[in-house]
């Protein structure tokens, strides 16, 4: 077998064991070996190092579980505001956005934008204009990435003003970013 | 915030990250996930890395660079690097955070100054191993 190596994360902070439930837990250690599966075909394959964790982190994206596409945390406006990021050590070419609302996999679009503009950031609806016009990305509507978890999140934090997860009365969710 | 890091057959290094940021975030805010060199950054014969954590306190640490730099300058060791990072002056700034990274030999390592990270990578055979807590 070819050498490679691959390595993830679904975010940190204070999670407590004490008050995750055994089939949330489960959940999580699913999702993230659904993850790893992703970026290890590719790489098995011979495929590329970018190939390989924009598959993984496309996983995640598109699972509510976690912080990021479909499962965003919502901002004080009651949207999914989303950032993403990918570099190729080959050559140091980069691709990122932030401020995006209607991309399903924004790392995705990061690596679009990474082959093909002359960019390395692009920022809100400029990034989406970028995307629906030039790189054949598909409108996505908010309600995609609502979840009622998330909602509760929000509630929970503007009832006391807070702006982040770190004060998140959610066992498994009191993390940041 | 998700993010993953690869070295390839190849040789080549990459690392991805992606967010939706704060709970009731507003202002357009934005944190260290998009910044290259902040929470993401790779570099064939040096690392690659991807950080998840305090964004704010990340940004002022420019932590990927900062754990690329000290390899490449200072030979550091990524364990050490990683380590000496996210122990060192981000957790003297009161920042939580964690990174995943590979450097040119395949090596991978986690660090995280807070209580878990949900994480993963592959055995020696393959198999997917994932951990949660500290």
């Amino acid at each position: 077998m070819a050498q490679f190596s691959l390595a993830i994360h679904g975010g940190a902070g204070t999670i407590e064991k004490h008050r995750m439930k055994a089939d949330l837990e489960q959940a999580y250690r699913h999702a993230l070996a659904d993850a790893l599966l992703a970026g290890k075909n590719i790489l098995m394959a011979g495929g590329s190092s970018v190939d390989a964790v924009v598959a993984a982190v496309v996983s995640m994206e598109d699972n509510p579980l976690f912080n990021a596409g479909r499962g965003s945390v919502l901002t004080h406006d009651e949207m999914v505001e989303m950032d993403a990021a990918v570099m190729n050590g080959k050559d140091l070419n980069a691709g990122a956005l932030c401020g995006v609302r209607h991309i399903k996999n924004p790392i995705v679009l990061a690596r679009d934008i990474m082959t093909g503009s002359s960019h390395v950031m692009l920022s809100g609806d400029g990034a989406e204009k970028f995307a629906f016009n030039e790189a054949g990305h598909v409108y996505t509507e908010q309600d995609y990435f609502f979840t009622e978890r998330r909602y509760d999140q929000l509630l929970d934090a503007k009832s006391t003003g807070r702006a982040a997860l770190s004060e998140s009365t959610f066992p498994d969710d009191k993390k940041h970013g | 915030t998700v993010g993953a890091v690869a070295l390839d057959a190849s040789g080549n290094l990459a690392a991805a990250t992606s967010t939706g940021g704060l709970t009731n975030k507003r202002y357009g805010r934005i944190g260290d996930t998009p910044i290259i060199g902040a929470g993401t950054y790779a570099r064939n014969g040096n690392c690659a890395v991807s950080a998840t954590g305090m964004g704010e306190v990340l940004l002022r640490c420019t932590v990927a660079s900062d754990i690329s730099g000290r390899m490449r300058y200072g030979n550091q060791s990524l364990k050490d690097a990683c380590h000496n990072v996210v122990n060192g002056e981000i957790k003297g700034l009161g920042g939580e955070c964690g990174v995943v990274a590979v450097d040119a030999e395949g090596q991978v390592h986690f660090s995280l100054n807070c209580p878990g990270m949900y994480r993963g990578t592959l055995d020696t055979h393959g198999e997917p191993l994932v951990a949660i807590y500290d």
